[in-house]
């Protein structure tokens, strides 16, 4: 099974979708076979991939409502990226999924369709939207690793412990091949006490080792990126705090 | 009915915590009496008025489950900002209550429980998730004003038309005395050509007059209120700037 790390947290706007493009950017540079499954509703990683979210083309929410195994083969989509990077579109519908608790299979029902389907990959990433509930389970369900953003802020360091307790759910009843991937500091401002404050905090409260090093810095050029809608990796030298944060990981 | 307003957006992290906490502190400094409505599962607006969100405590999610009118007035409780400033705390379970889309009356539960309950405030204020699912249809049902709040990036446009079409749809199926109080942008960066440029492109999409003014600047300030769970206008001069920019609101 390829690599297949979803990228989550409750909290809204700390970058997961930023950090989810920013890793597959990196694989892009290294040619390296991908897939972006976008679990948001927002579907901002399927428009920043160059691809107009719709309810009329395959997506994520239609190989959640198939409940069969692979059914997510059909439905993948070359990115704008080029042909490395493949996409699982997002689309508004994703909202109904997450009220989709009583149907069979409801937790597992990502993992079943991306069965054989990752295979196809060497990386696999899953953007997952500012949630906790049945969307982000699938996600989990369906990864060997759960990528944690954080933003070194006080809601974001009160937002952990309830995602670290779903990864470890998760683990229990669903996947027991799910590891915490690590937990990466995003948007750190160039100069402030408050977030060095936090940033040693979160080590206190998880272990330093548990960190990814590099953070990610706070910096227009992504923004940018994603306004442009090309892989960060494009932009060379301009990039390379950026690109390099990425590459280490 | 005291003026009711649910501050909402389902893009993550734009700062509809902080805009509620920004117009409550404004209410604070002017003695009104002040209901927030916390809706949202992560609880940071609970937390930072000084109360510790709990399962075991009454709340939002208690409100809307008794399906009852005015089951509010019994949860309610006084925050930490004074009496002038009361709360019905949001807590983890309301992630669940996103799921209740079967139970009757699912979608106007919020208004029955607070029914007859906003008449001893003079403003009320409701604090959305990140999310269009059922708890934020439950706000609006339950509010005489919609306020969007925006971050001036290319995600943040792109998430605005969805938001004003559930706006339009809790008008028409659940609450006709609903209207769009505005919209306001937030996170404003000092010197920033691309968020100049995405405020102006807000304007030709909704009218500027739809557009509070001023809009809210990104200041350190801001973070520091949230973490010492205290009104912005306690800080005096120091945050003159942001204090007068709710208090015009
Ligand atoms: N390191 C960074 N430097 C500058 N801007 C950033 C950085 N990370 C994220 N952003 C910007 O912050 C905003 C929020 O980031 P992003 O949309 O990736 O967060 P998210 O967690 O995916 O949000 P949501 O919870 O809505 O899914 C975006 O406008 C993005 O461009
Ligand atoms: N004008 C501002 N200046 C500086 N920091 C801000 C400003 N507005 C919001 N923030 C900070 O940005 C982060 C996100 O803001 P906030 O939590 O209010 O957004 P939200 O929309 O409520 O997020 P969520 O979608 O998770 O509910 C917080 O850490 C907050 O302190
Ligand atoms: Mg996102
Ligand atoms: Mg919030």
């Amino acid at each position: 099974m390829a690599s297949t790390i979803a990228v989550l947290n409750q909290k809204g706007g700390v970058g997961k979708t930023t950090v989810t493009l920013g890793l597959a950017s990196a694989a892009w540079a290294r040619g390296l076979r991908t897939l972006v499954v976008d679990l948001d509703a927002q579907a901002n990683a399927t428009w920043s991939l160059g691809v107009s979210p719709s309810l009329d083309t395959w997506g994520t929410s239609d190989a959640m409502l198939a409940n069969k195994a692979g059914a997510a083969g059909s439905m993948i989509a070359p990115s704008g990226w080029g042909e490395s990077i493949w996409l699982l579109p997002g689309s508004s519908d994703l909202t109904i999924r997450e009220t989709d608790v009583k149907r069979a299979d409801a937790q597992i029902r990502l993992a079943k369709a991306l069965t054989g389907v990752t295979d196809q990959f060497d990386l696999v990433l899953i953007d997952c939207g500012p949630s906790l509930g049945l969307n982000t389970t699938n996600g989990l369900a369906a990864a060997n690793g759960a990528l944690l953003v954080v933003e070194p802020t006080v809601f974001g360091l009160r937002g952990i412990d309830p995602v670290l307790d779903l990864v470890e759910n998760v683990w229990e009843q669903h996947n027991r091949g799910l590891e915490l991937a690590g937990i990466v500091l995003n948007r750190v401002p160039g100069v402030s006490s408050d977030a060095e404050k936090r940033a040693a905090q979160l080590a206190k409260m998880v272990g330093a080792k548990a960190i990814w090093k590099p953070s990610i810095p706070l910096r227009v050029l992504i923004n940018e990126a994603h306004a442009e809608r090309s892989p960060i990796h494009s932009y060379g030298q301009r990039a390379s705090e950026i690109s390099n944060a990425f590459d280490r990981h």
